[in-house]
């Protein structure tokens, strides 16, 4: 059981090593297998993230986006090693710059194929990507209310397309 | 497999009957602060068999039942149905379609059914062990929880892995 | 002293309530004063915000927007009972709509006079209320550079400002 | 009283000296995802005088100083002075100008300096300590930091209050 651990483990690094380099261009990233000290010395995995240009410190020094970002390509290489059927993504770019942004969606769009996104946003360019929308809506009665069904992207007015926009 | 629709109602701000139908690809979901999306989130989260209220933001289960507003009387139950396409057999039940229900009442009692035929809710977390679906496999990413997985211990992450072996 | 602590406590809560109505129109919002029951009984102050047409939950239940308002509407409650000289903000409006951005920046632009403000921000809308913006870039070396010093919102290159725009 | 200039050199990401000049009113920071914004925010923390190298999203405080780039080595100091103006007199010291300065080696010696008379970190708390600055007086917000009032305890709330009684 513990060698197809190594297996798994090594194919997750692999990925996690790749996808880091599309969302950090130049950066290298890995995942250590370790002793967790603060666990009684339990086995563990520690992320290790160098964006480019950068020395390899702790993720806590890394920025609020650069966070995301690492988060993000821990969760596609998992994808890349064992596919889920469908991914909920709620706001996970919230603190994304455009360029990242553009990162971010440039990942998802080659995966549109092979699995299904649920994806909450207030970002415009994240519901550019969409092949279906949905609004959510209350009035004064705190009532939730779906108000658009399968609209393709383009039949958004502006109205709620700035809605979306943060 | 992919989700092809999630029915809401009594669950959180969706105190009336709603239905969400989605198609292989891309659905994106928005609307004001505080309009129910991430409710949506936690409703699949739900439904999936998360049991603990805190993961969705609550202090009991009893939370997610819809509380009242200024112009409607609080609820007695909440329920959530959410229908999987199964016709690649991810689910290793013999239906191309799988229905996920569960219910709660005030009482605290709670029910679950597989294409309508009632079930416990370990029933739901078996058939679902296998398919890479939910919050601790990362499928599932609530509106923060991102950082998660930089938080959790060296040993979480490699429970993770394992799920993932 | 305890005398004086409740005078300060009405103070802050009367403000409290009406910034809070600034930012939810038609909502109320009160502090509580209660036995802290985690902390051995001490006593303590228990926030309770209710938007308008919805019932009064735990602060938990609230959307995250919802909440990032409700954390602003306590420090500006703080301010106007008490200013502290400059307040630094970092990236507080990152999960607000449109239309709460507009709420949070117009509260903003009322103390403009009052007290210094210095913002960091990915939103363009934040930015356009900036006396005077500064640029933050770093190359490949690894070194932060302050690259625009004052500038007239007006004088920012459209890149510059895509680049702060999520 | 207002901020008039922050000086950082060697502090994380601001390897090279760095001068920010600002007026009364309201200044915007904008910048790519990982470019040094939140470290102006942590010098300025630094600088009135935070303790917690957790609150600076480090794990020991010599995090702080530039660790060196593939450009780069590392330094050996860190250092940041901000100046307030103080013709109002909220800091009770006789000055128009109040400059304070702080400075870290890699040794873990500090240095600290009020208008270029060396001083202890104490001395730096004490001339603040009415003006309201700070974080636990939420007049500094760092990333991430402002859900810390909805989740601290109501006595720590209460704490707050009192502080600004
Ligand atoms: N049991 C309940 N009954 C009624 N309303 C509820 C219940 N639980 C939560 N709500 C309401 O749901 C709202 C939050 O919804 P949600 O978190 O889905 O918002 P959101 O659309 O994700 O917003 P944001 O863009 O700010 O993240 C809150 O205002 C809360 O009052
Ligand atoms: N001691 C140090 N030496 C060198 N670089 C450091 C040091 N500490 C932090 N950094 C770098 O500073 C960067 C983070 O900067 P900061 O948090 O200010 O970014 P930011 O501009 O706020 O980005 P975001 O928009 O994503 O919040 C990290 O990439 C980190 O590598
Ligand atoms: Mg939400
Ligand atoms: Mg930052």
């Amino acid at each position: 059981i513990h060698a197809k651990f190594l297996i798994t483990f090594d194919e997750v690094n692999t990925n996690f090593n790749r996808v880091f380099n599309e969302l950090f261009p130049g950066g290298t990233a890995r995942l250590a297998l370790v002793e967790d000290e603060q666990d009684g010395g339990e086995p563990g995995v520690e992320v290790e993230a160098q964006p480019h240009g950068k020395r390899l410190q702790s993720l806590s020094l890394l920025s609020g986006g650069e966070r995301s970002l690492v988060g993000l390509a821990i969760l596609f290489a998992l994808f890349y090693t064992r596919p889920s059927p469908f991914y909920i993504l709620d706001e996970v770019e919230a603190a994304l710059d455009d360029v990242n942004l553009q990162r971010f969606i440039n990942l998802m769009k080659k995966l549109k194929n092979e699995t299904q996104f649920l994806i909450v946003t207030h970002q415009r360019r994240t519901m550019e990507t969409a092949d279906c929308v949905y609004g959510v809506s209350m009035q004064a009665d705190g009532i939730s209310k779906i108000i658009s069904q399968k609209l393709a992207p383009e039949d958004i007015s502006d109205e709620q397309k700035s809605e979306a926009e943060l | 497999m992919y989700l092809r629709s999630v029915t809401i109602r009594g669950f959180k701000s969706f105190a009336n009957k709603s239905v969400l139908r989605f198609e292989p690809g891309t659905t994106v979901i928005v609307g004001p602060n505080g309009s129910g999306k991430s409710n949506i989130t936690d409703a699949v989260l739900w439904a999936l068999g998360e049991q603990s209220a805190r993961n969705l933001r609550g202090s009991s289960m009893e939370d997610v039942i819809f509380a009242g507003s200024t112009s409607k009387q609080a609820l007695g139950t909440a329920e959530v149905a959410i229908t999987l396409d199964n016709s690649d057999g991810a689910i290793p039940i013999d239906f191309s379609e799988v229905t996920i229900s569960r219910r709660l009442y005030r009482s605290g009692e709670s029910e679950y059914a597989l294409n309508r035929t009632p079930c416990r809710l370990i029933d739901i977390h078996e058939i679902l062990s296998d398919t890479g679906l939910g919050r601790e496999m990362y499928s599932v990413i609530s509106q923060g929880r991102l950082d998660d997985i930089l938080n959790s211990k060296p040993s979480e992450r490699r429970q993770l892995l394992e799920e993932a072996a």
